[in-house]
């Protein structure tokens, strides 16, 4: 199966 | 003050329907370069990065940087109230409350005001930073609308597989699958029919399809779409708006468990 990592864990929160 | 005017709200009226689906609410950065929104959708799997530059605008006056928060869907709704010939007019005071839409037909015998009140906003934001990307396919933008359609009826994902023979999108479910090739144009009449691919190292990302379906609204906005991937990073999604700006999605992919 796959899944997803939300998209704030690939950028920085400024 | 705050003031934008546009000469044809049909680029407004555009961008909104192209925002509607992921957002509910956003915030409007106005300064003196122009008016930027980014957001994440609801879900927070997906990013919108919307980006107007003043210059483009038919007259733009922010007096001092504000942070608006608009509801999305009542501000589609106001757009909605415009005919596409109509002049837009966006206009707020310092420290506002509210903003006022102003639409004017092109005879000036029709002059329209809504209102709208701005919600206050905590929102998270990302810095996304200058990547180099793996591959970048530029193609049709009615082209990915028609293939992200398409494949949908197979599966809930589309992989989206680009070497230097072309780009490859396929799908797979429980009924069958489906997969679409297209290769690099090597000759065309018209720039915007072209597929151009830029690729440094191959790559084979799987995205899923009700975001790819939410972003090709914008498909109005431009004849072309720049797709940018590299391995294990989120896809861009990126439309010009006219001479004005851009906007650009982001969707993370789906990993393997």
């Amino acid at each position: 199966g796959k899944s997803q990592k939300g998209i704030s864990s690939y950028f920085k929160v400024k | 003050m705050f003031e934008a005017r546009l000469a044809q709200s049909a680029i407004l009226k555009k961008v909104l329907e192209a925002v509607k689906d992921l957002l509910s609410e956003a915030t409007f950065e106005c300064s003196d370069s122009g008016i930027m929104v980014q957001a994440m959708d609801n879900a927070h799997v997906s990013l919108v990065s919307l980006n107007l530059r003043s210059d483009g605008f038919d007259k733009f006056r922010c007096d001092r940087n504000l942070s608006m928060g608009m509801n999305i869907t009542t501000m589609t709704k106001i757009l909605r109230c415009a005919s596409s010939e109509d002049t837009v007019t966006l206009r707020a005071w310092d420290n506002p409350d509210n903003i006022i839409f102003i639409f004017e037909s092109p005879s000036k015998e029709k002059l329209a005001e809504y209102e709208m009140k701005l919600i206050n906003m905590d929102q998270e934001h990302l810095g996304i930073p200058e990547t180099m990307y793996s591959c970048v396919v530029k193609m049709p933008s009615a082209e990915f609308a028609r293939i992200c359609k398409d494949l949908s009826q197979f599966g809930e994902a589309i992989t989206i597989a680009c070497s230097k023979e072309g780009v490859k999108f396929s799908a797979a479910g429980d009924y069958g699958n489906a997969n679409i090739k297209l290769a690099q144009t090597a000759e065309v009449d018209k720039e915007e029919e072209a597929v151009c691919i830029d690729m440094q190292e191959p790559v084979k990302l799987t995205f899923a399809c009700r975001y790819l379906n939410s972003f090709v609204k914008a498909t109005p906005l431009c004849a072309q779409v720049k797709l940018s991937m590299s391995a294990d990073v989120p896809l861009v999604c990126e439309y010009s708006i006219g001479e004005i700006g851009h906007i650009r999605y982001y969707l993370a992919p789906k990993i393997d468990d």
